[in-house]
């Protein structure tokens, strides 16, 4: 879903950039999270996360022009981790909420005047 | 209705909590809506408790037996209202503080401070969903969280958002024309309160369009329900 439409394909100088200066920002990350890994492989690994998520808060930007997207404490997780850790609704609606619990619909309010 | 609307300013949400590593928003997201409606009921903002939903709340799904509330492991709003129903109320924060993670049930019923009168869900309608905001206080909502990974500030409006809900927050207010984008207009947004720290966010706050144009954006409005809280003196 978070996709664009049209991909880019070609490399841009800021994306560049940061792919380049990819350690420099995990380093700041690490540091401003107070994050720690077991040992170098772990390390290695949640680098390669981050740098995957760098790309991603990148094509949110493009897509979601009037928030700011960066670097969060989340930065090293990937989007299933991320899921299950910080996530945690069971999936439904509005109408299977009606059917699967002893709720009622709202009755509906005067939005007038 | 008024064009902007905030519980925040009216005393009627409490402070940022933070789930950690537990798939529990479910939890904070039903307190939110029961502290609110409490205080509408009572004028008195009580802090309540999460892990009493996280460590006793195993209500299922009456259509999916199989679909139950399951501390970190997940959870709905309704069916935590259900719960509460049942059990009695929620105790507060304070009398049954949140670890983090899943454990056994220490529910005292003695300590209850807010108990649930009523529940009910909400159209799928922005206008109907800014009148029950205002009338019966924030509203316990469904919304499709990927772009809130990477969630920084302003207003989130993606051109292409899924709709399938997987995280669950509170709706506190909205706002008439906060942000000017490149879409030339000022627009609407609403104001969503979080359960990832303060640090995450606008102090832990999301803002996310709506209508008329974008309505349901990252499925906000299609999983909205309100609940009443008992005058307990």
């Amino acid at each position: 879903a978070e996709d664009p439409l049209i991909e880019q394909v070609v490399g841009d100088a800021a994306g560049d950039e940061l792919e380049l200066n990819a350690e420099a920002h995990f380093a700041s990350f690490v540091r401003r999270f107070g994050k720690s890994y077991r040992d170098d492989g772990e390390r290695a690994h949640r680098m390669s996360v981050f740098k995957a998520n760098l790309r991603r808060a990148r094509r949110h930007q493009r897509l979601d022009p009037t928030a700011l997207h960066g670097v969060t404490r989340f930065s090293d997780l990937t989007p299933a981790e991320f899921r299950r850790q910080f996530l945690g609704l069971r999936r439904s609606s509005s109408r299977d909420l009606l059917k699967a619990s002893s709720a009622h619909e709202a009755p509906i309010l005067p939005t007038d005047g | 209705l008024p064009t902007d609307f905030d519980w925040r300013e009216h005393g009627a949400v409490g402070p940022v909590k933070d789930q950690g590593s537990c798939g529990s928003c479910w939890s904070f997201s039903t307190t939110g809506a029961l502290e609110g409606a409490h205080y509408l009921a009572t004028g008195k903002l009580e802090v309540l408790s999460e892990q009493q939903m996280v460590d006793c709340d195993h209500e299922c799904d009456p259509l999916e037996p199989r679909s139950c509330d399951a501390g970190c492991n997940g959870g709905l709003m309704t069916t935590a209202f259900s719960y509460l129903q049942k059990s009695g109320g929620l105790e507060s924060e304070k009398d049954y503080p949140y670890t983090g993670s899943d454990g056994t049930c220490k529910f005292d019923k003695s300590k209850i401070v807010a108990q649930v009168k009523n529940f009910s869900v909400v159209s799928v309608d922005e206008d109907q969903i800014a009148a029950n905001l205002v009338k019966h206080g924030p509203l316990a909502i469904g919304i499709n969280a990927v772009f809130m990974q990477t969630y920084i500030g302003g207003v989130s409006c993606p051109y292409i958002c899924g709709r399938h809900l997987d995280h669950g927050v509170l709706l506190v207010g909205y706002g008439s024309a906060g942000y000017a984008p490149i879409r030339f207009k000022e627009k609407p947004y609403w104001i969503i309160k979080n359960s990832w720290g303060e640090n995450w966010g606008e102090n832990g706050y999301y803002k996310i369009c709506r209508g008329p144009h974008v309505q349901n954006k990252c499925g906000v409005d299609s999983m909205v329900s309100t609940v009443t809280a008992i005058h307990t003196s």
